[in-house]
């Protein structure tokens, strides 16, 4: 239980790891468990942009740190993929350039994962291969349309 | 075990039946702010048996009934189906396809169904238990939550790697 | 003292629906004293989006409630401007159209206030006087450049 | 009494100095992710008195002084300075414009310049008082805090309308 834990562990933050890299464009980063306790302890994420000095968290920037939560996001999928994934606009604080990685990212995990992506940006617009618009003509009435398909218009 | 299709009916700002159907692969959804995206993911939340009004952004189960406009009267009822695939009967059903539904009635009265068949919430949480579909975990990431996965209580973190591990 | 916070609140009150109607297009927001203990109670915010009906702040879009805290600030501000007002993407959750409204809104007070604003969005971008390029060369170093002056290129 | 310049050496990612000028209207700052526009809001807060370390993203106070990166060494001193217009006489001195000035040692030591004479933190929040400069009330919003505004604390907010009234 508790070997089977570790294993599970370290293989996320090797993949934690990996995802950041491709995310980033380098740097590094590391989950460490907080004591030997390893089944109840609390675990810590360490992580450093490329080229940047090793700090907490709290001091990288919305971005970086938006970033970083969907390297880790990506790197448990890798581990283990959910059959499906409805993710709600969890991109918003990064600019178009770390949009268009992170647009990237979801289409190399959809052929394991199902992705359901409500966004306001263009970049994971372009990603999709099925766009449903919701609207509320009538006002407080909400209603959806069918706006683009797989590899037509 | 994709998601084949989703039915929201009286749930928040859905008054009138809407019906999407999704395919593998990415599924965008878009449109303006207070549009019903959101609403989308929370109706997802609660079929697979969200319990916490909070959490859905409400004070109160209730909140989640469409309670009308400045030219339309409330519903009486809030229902929510989820459709997904069981070709490769990942689930305990004869079926190719699994269809989950839950309704909430004005008058507190819950209903829970099964391939239209009648069942309690507790059948619906243990039918998705081990598949990485639900309500925990981190299938479902709700709007400003992603730092969450940052958080400095590392317990909040724990529960994560558990549920992948 | 009392009276004169009455006095105040009053005027912030009813900026806040004339700010409300102007960034929403119609609907209406108060401001109550939650008891009779003026100087120490709390004050509850009320707001309902055109055509909707009354409901609870929590059942607000993410983009509906920047947009009501934006409406609040700018009563405030309409009541007694500051000398300059540092804002650091607030308009992060509005979809494009809601930061036309707020581009709009800046300008108008930017005769009694000077904005400097942190900003992803162009709509804000377009609605500024002087532009200030932040990047960082060599990583982890950041420098400025200006890039675009008042009615100039 | 508006912002004339900002002069930032040694804050946080801005270990060359930057100096900045700004005129009335309105000034956009941008650039992409992690480049450093927090940071510049971040030294205004500080120059402006700001004490709480987390207020400004660190632990302790010296995470302000920049630490280095791969390439170069950390400094020793942050130092930021803001000009702000006195044409109006706002400000009890006879200049036309007041500088303010912040300095932190990696020791620990801080020293406070108005107009480049030296004097306590204290002289520089009690210069600001009434004048709805400062890092409470509402002229400076951080990342993410617009929200903070709609607070279900209602005591936070009540912060607030009096700093207004
Ligand atoms: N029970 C209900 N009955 C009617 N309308 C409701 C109910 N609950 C929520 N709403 C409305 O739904 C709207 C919010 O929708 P939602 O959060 O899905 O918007 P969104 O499309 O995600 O917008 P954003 O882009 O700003 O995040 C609100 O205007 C709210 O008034
Ligand atoms: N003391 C310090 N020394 C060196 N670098 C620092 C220091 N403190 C913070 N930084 C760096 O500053 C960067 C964050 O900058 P900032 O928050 O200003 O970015 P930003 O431009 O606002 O980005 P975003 O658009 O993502 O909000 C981080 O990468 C962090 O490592
Ligand atoms: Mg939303
Ligand atoms: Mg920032």
């Amino acid at each position: 239980m508790k070997e089977q834990f570790e294993e599970k562990f370290i293989i996320i933050k090797n993949n934690f790891n990996q995802t950041f890299k491709e995310l980033f464009g380098g740097g590094f980063a590391d989950l460490k468990l907080e004591n030997d306790d390893i089944l109840t302890c609390g675990i810590d994420i360490i992580v450093q942009p490329p080229g940047k000095k090793l700090q907490s968290l709290s001091l990288l920037s919305g971005g970086e740190r938006g970033l970083s939560a969907i390297a880790l996001l990506f790197a448990i999928l890798r581990m283990k993929p959910t059959p499906f994934c409805v993710l709600d606009e969890i991109e918003a604080a990064l600019d178009d350039a770390n949009v268009n990685r992170f647009a990237k990212f979801l289409k190399d995990y959809s052929k394991d994962t199902q992705f359901i992506v409500i966004t306001h940006r263009k970049g994971s617009m372009a990603a999709a291969d099925m766009l449903y618009g919701v609207t509320m003509e009538e006002k407080g009435i909400s209603k959806v349309i069918s706006l683009k398909l797989k590899g037509g218009n | 075990m994709y998601l084949k299709r989703l039915e929201i009916k009286g749930f928040k700002s859905f008054a009138d039946k809407v019906d999407l159907e999704f395919d593998k692969g990415i599924t965008a959804i878009v449109g303006p702010n207070g549009s019903g995206k959101s609403n989308i993911y929370d109706s997802i939340k609660w079929v697979l048996g969200e319990q916490s009004a909070k959490t859905l952004r409400g004070s109160k189960m209730d909140d989640i009934i469409f309670a009308g406009t400045e030219s339309r009267k409330g519903l009486g009822c809030a229902e929510v189906s989820l459709t997904i695939d069981n070709s490769k009967k990942m689930f305990p059903y004869d079926y190719s396809e699994i269809t989950v539904t839950r309704r909430l009635y004005k008058s507190g009265e819950s209903e829970y169904l099964i391939n239209n068949t009648q069942c309690r919430l507790k059948d619906i949480t243990e039918l998705f238990m081990d598949t990485g579909i639900g309500t925990d975990g981190y299938s479902l990431i709700g709007q400003g939550k992603i730092e969450e996965i940052l958080s400095s209580k590392s317990e909040d973190r724990r529960m994560l790697f558990e549920e992948a591990a």
